[in-house]
């Protein structure tokens, strides 16, 4: 089974395998040159001395040879790089996923979570609006309070006008003026029988 | 298949980000 | 321990020393035989420019690898983070493959924020509510009482005047 190493490839923005598979065609690219130009210069130096498909046959030997020791090698160098240097240790955790390990939580708990927050903003909303109704009342009681207390001012000022014209609590001065009537009536009733 | 993972790798890394930038984003206005 | 950068040099240095090994010039020569009967020299010399070539070769694409993968800089910053785990010897998490479920963990910390702002929101707003509703309640007691008040004195001035018509009854009588 292929192990995609999509750990490597999230920290080194390639997959491990695709580096090493980029140096071994690169490598054994420059294999097939050199050897190339080693086949020229030799066909150059020995110009005519010797049959180029004889040299070619050379150079496919010497290929064979180094390929099979260049295969071995690279897959060996491979093994060690892919162990050693291009892996993230199973125990390492990279700093883009910390917040994995400091926050965990199963799906039930983070629906709770959710439910929790739509909940609050509910019960916010309501406060709004219950505090923008008292705000509402307290307009209106202001209001309120202001006519009952212009009432109230009213039955002072005429209190007032009955005291500034001689009739201070307006009660007594009623009683006042009841008893002087009816003394006026005595008065007026003695005056009438000595009259007589 | 190569293409894919580091595609998914790379998602990996880099949405987390995009999508808390938006996340976040939403949170503030709703608590503007 | 060797860096990450030394393991990788090391490695391709191993790599490069042992091909070079393997392709000995007895190897070469007993390879192009044809070659080195006819210019034994000329068959030196061009083993020699093979080999440096070679060498040449791998190093310069080792070093285009490393700069188009800007391995170094890779290489020493993964060297810290396994430094820094190296106390934990549980393994660490790894994508679980439903983005759905890794992505909540990025969220998490931030919903809770957003939870606490909207308690502390919440709890601000429910003072507020409090005291606006002591204040309404406040008013209407205070109403109340300006009513009570005011029927006292309508009551008063009616019981007055109530005398009053009584007072211009007896003087009509």
């Amino acid at each position: 089974s292929v192990d995609p190493m999509a750990y490597e490839a999230q920290f080194f923005g390639f997959t491990p395998q695709t580096c090493m598979l980029r140096i071994y065609i690169a490598f054994q690219d420059y294999l097939f040159e050199v050897l190339q130009v080693v086949e020229g210069v030799m066909l150059k130096k020995l110009d005519g001395k010797i049959n180029p498909s004889q040299i070619r046959k050379c150079t496919e030997k010497f290929l064979l040879f180094m390929k099979e020791h260049f295969d071995k090698l690279f897959t060996k160098m491979e093994e060690m790089l892919l162990q050693l240097v291009l892996n993230i240790p199973k125990n390492v955790l990279l700093p883009e996923d910390r917040v994995q390990e400091q926050y965990r939580c199963s799906e039930e708990e983070f629906r709770a979570l959710q439910e929790e927050v739509r909940q609050l903003q509910e019960q916010y909303r309501a406060e709004v609006a219950t505090e923008q109704a008292l705000l509402a009342e307290l307009e209106e009681q202001k209001i309120v309070k202001a006519e009952l207390e212009k009432t109230l001012q009213c039955f002072d000022e005429l209190e007032n006008i009955c005291r500034q014209h001689g009739i201070g609590n307006f009660k007594e001065s009623l009683a006042l003026l009841t008893q002087s009537s009816k003394k006026l009536q005595e008065v007026l009733k003695d005056v009438e029988e000595k009259s007589k | 298949f190569d293409e894919l993972i580091v595609e998914t790798a790379t998602r990996r890394k880099q949405w987390p980000k995009k999508i808390l930038v938006h996340a976040i984003q939403a949170m503030k206005a709703e608590q503007e | 321990a060797p860096g990450r950068a030394q393991v990788f040099s090391t490695v391709v240095d191993t790599f490069l020393q042992k091909l070079v090994t393997a392709a000995s010039y007895q190897r070469f020569v007993s390879c192009y035989r044809c070659v080195y009967k006819l210019q034994p020299q000329l068959t030196r010399s061009i083993y020699d420019q093979f080999i440096s070539q070679l060498q040449a070769c791998v190093k310069e694409e080792i070093q285009e690898v490393k700069n188009e993968g800007n391995l170094e800089e890779l290489f020493s910053s993964l060297d810290k983070i396994v430094e820094e785990a190296k106390d934990r010897e549980e393994p660490a998490w790894r994508p679980s493959g439903i983005p759905e479920q890794d992505v909540r963990s990025d969220l998490l910390p931030y919903l809770l924020q957003h939870r606490a702002h909207l308690r502390r929101a919440l709890r601000d707003r429910e003072q507020r509510s409090s005291a606006a509703a002591e204040a309404v309640l406040a008013g209407r007691d205070r109403i109340a009482e300006l009513q009570q008040l005011i029927q006292a004195r309508q009551q008063a001035w009616q019981a007055s005047s109530k005398e009053q018509r009584e007072l211009i009854m007896t003087f009509q009588e």
